[in-house]
């Protein structure tokens, strides 16, 4: 069996037999997909548009999502307005030569998913930025990068989904991927009235959770129109 | 597996049932889903004179009559996949991250001489 095993894995574009270390959960993102795909309407889809995902509207056959191996800047909140500070880091080194990148989406999760109205002061303001070093572990000095994504929002929805695409395709093409770092700040409207009260400015983003991000890719000549009939 | 489905009287060419189970060569540890899938298999007569439903090209009907001649000099056209369709496979890759791949031409639905 094994001549064939590695035979039939290298056809599904394997080398190895995985052996998951540590399984993570499914993403739901991908199992709503799988699902949607199983069910016979799907059987009926013109089989030229296999090769796309719907559900993003882009050009792919392989959708992955990365855990984030980048890890807390610092192990306490660094300032009292400053909640959190975290280097984020997909490695995408294991995308083969011919699979071009066609969507990258980060998605940064809490475990809220409150829905009341927000209380005053509940603003935070979000910064996402090119890290300019090797993310490695225990790096004192925090080399930022250009600003790619700043933004103001209420720690409401059980994630924020930012697209990264470009910045994702730079990584896979020319430059190198040294991660990303995520500052979540208490918003300014709110510094002013910075209270040594008992209840940190930060408290609402104590819900943090991770970061993923989720990949699509293309390989054209597994792909309806270009593939060569065999 | 091919479920052992009664002999139909009909050796023509035709799609035949195979199940593939991942758990049968030990894949279902990285394979999350499906558990398997019906993939089936072409098998089956492309004798003279071809009728319409055998899905044949116009080579395989001069082929026949050619066999038909000559049947030590050329064989019967062959029963092949004509229409397949793809599945998606949702596997855990080898730096343990949750791929959702697409497969082309992994079912066959209709077959052919």
């Amino acid at each position: 069996l094994s001549l064939q095993e590695s035979l039939l894995l290298k056809s599904l574009g394997l080398s190895v037999k995985p052996s998951p270390k540590v399984p993570i959960p499914v993403p739901s993102v991908l199992w709503r997909i799988f699902q949607k795909r199983k069910s016979p309407s799907a059987t009926n889809r013109d089989p030229m548009d296999g090769c796309r995902v719907e559900e993003f509207n882009v050009p792919g056959n392989i959708i992955r999502v990365f855990a984030d191996q980048g890890h807390f800047i610092h192990s306490t909140q660094p300032h009292p307005l400053l909640c959190l500070q975290k280097r984020l880091y997909f490695n995408l080194s294991v995308l083969d030569e011919g699979e071009r990148l066609t969507m990258a989406q980060l998605e940064i999760k809490f475990s809220h998913n409150s829905y009341h109205s927000p209380g005053h002061g509940e603003g935070f303001e979000l910064r996402l930025y090119h890290s300019r070093q090797v993310p490695l572990k225990g790096t004192p000095s925090l080399e930022r990068g250009k600003l790619l994504v700043e933004q103001s929002f209420i720690p409401l929805h059980r994630s924020l989904l930012f697209n990264l695409s470009d910045v994702a395709k730079e990584w896979t093409t020319h430059s190198r991927n040294l991660g990303l770092i995520l500052e979540i700040a208490v918003s300014g409207d709110r510094t002013a009235s910075v209270s040594t009260g008992s209840r940190s400015l930060c408290a609402g983003i104590d819900s943090f959770v991770d970061t993923s991000l989720l990949v699509v890719t293309l390989i054209p000549e597994q792909c309806g129109v270009s593939r060569r009939r065999r | 597996s091919a479920y052992n489905v009664p002999i139909t009287p009909s050796n023509l060419c035709k799609p035949r049932r195979l199940y593939i189970s991942f758990s049968d060569v030990g894949w279902e540890n990285w394979i999350i889903a499906p558990q398997g899938y019906m993939a089936n298999y072409c098998l089956g007569e492309c004798p003279f004179p071809l009728t319409a439903e055998l899905n044949s090209t116009n080579h395989a009907i001069l082929q026949t009559m050619v066999h038909s001649l000559d049947p030590e000099g050329t064989p019967q056209p062959c029963c092949v996949p004509v229409r397949l369709s793809p599945i998606s496979i949702l596997y855990y890759d080898n730096s343990d991250n949750v791929v959702l791949r697409h497969y082309e031409d992994m079912v066959v639905d209709e077959c052919g001489c």
